[in-house]
């Protein structure tokens, strides 16, 4: 292409629509689903087996959904012009180092700010349910996060756009064709601003969404942290008892 | 590929959305 120009309108608004549709497809549980008052709060009957469970029921049980949950991602990407014509490599650096990340930014759907809770195992559960993963500090910081992400309010297409930029991050490891991972990236920033200001949304959100990165990066590097202390103290857990796409995701 | 059998194949299978 002659430079860095950048893209026509029209292509933007055509990825824009593209990502809108592809995230509505994939989004797991649609927005009317989520309605707070569609679904009980765990009540304290709950509240006791959850956290009667062994710490390895418990892990299991978020292992199998976060595993779910991914699953829609890998969809979600699929579906986005531009990634499947990517090398295969970056299509697996990209969604090892970044599906978990999207999960993050679409939990703030699910989360209910009223009461602190998200929904989780049919029900809205707060952090008090997941005492038995002895990870509390992680915990309270997913929450947190989904707190502060919902608070922003982003409309579904705005999820949508925001999911794809944070997925598309030209900055991972083991990129081959970093340039076109970019060059991706940045479209979808340049669409994801157009959308900003159709929705008449405060000049410094794009800026606040951009801020959001490194801290959902930090959750996931909890994670991993949490998961390798775990794996020490049950060593056979993880691989006899773990859904096999997330050992491969975040097994190695 | 070896090492992501589970992502190549689900990078591979075309799903609609209705196996969502």
């Amino acid at each position: 292409s002659n430079g860095d120009s950048s893209p026509p309108d029209s292509d933007l608004e055509h990825l824009s629509e593209n990502i809108c549709k592809s995230h509505l497809e994939t989004c797991q549980y649609l927005r009317e689903e989520l309605q707070p008052s569609n679904w009980q709060t765990v009540l304290q009957t709950d509240l006791d087996t959850y956290q009667k469970k062994s710490q390895e029921d418990m892990w299991q049980l978020c292992a199998v959904k976060v595993t779910e949950a991914v699953q829609y991602v890998v969809e979600f990407a699929k579906r986005i012009d531009g990634f499947m014509e990517l090398c295969q490599n970056d299509q697996i650096v990209l969604l090892k180092a970044g599906s978990l990340e999207v999960v993050f930014v679409r939990m703030c759907r699910a989360y209910n700010s009223q009461n602190n809770t998200v929904f989780f195992d049919s029900k809205y559960a707060g952090p008090e349910v997941f005492k038995a993963l002895g990870c509390d500090d992680l915990i309270s910081s997913v929450f947190e996060f989904a707190k502060s992400l919902s608070s922003l309010q982003l409309t579904e297409d705005e999820n949508g756009l925001f999911s794809a930029y944070v997925l598309m991050s030209a900055d991972r490891s083991w990129l081959q064709e970093k340039t076109r991972v970019e060059k991706l990236q940045q479209k979808i920033k340049l669409a994801m601003q157009n959308l900003l200001q159709k929705n008449q949304r405060d000049e410094g959100i794009l800026t606040k969404l951009v801020c959001k990165v490194s801290i959902i990066r930090m959750l996931c590097h909890r994670h991993m942290e949490k998961l390798s202390a775990i794996r020490a103290l049950y060593p056979e857990m993880v691989q006899t008892r773990f859904p096999p796409l997330y050992k491969e995701l975040f097994g190695s | 590929k070896e090492k992501h059998k589970i992502l190549h194949r689900l990078l591979q299978n075309s799903s609609s959305p209705v196996d969502l």
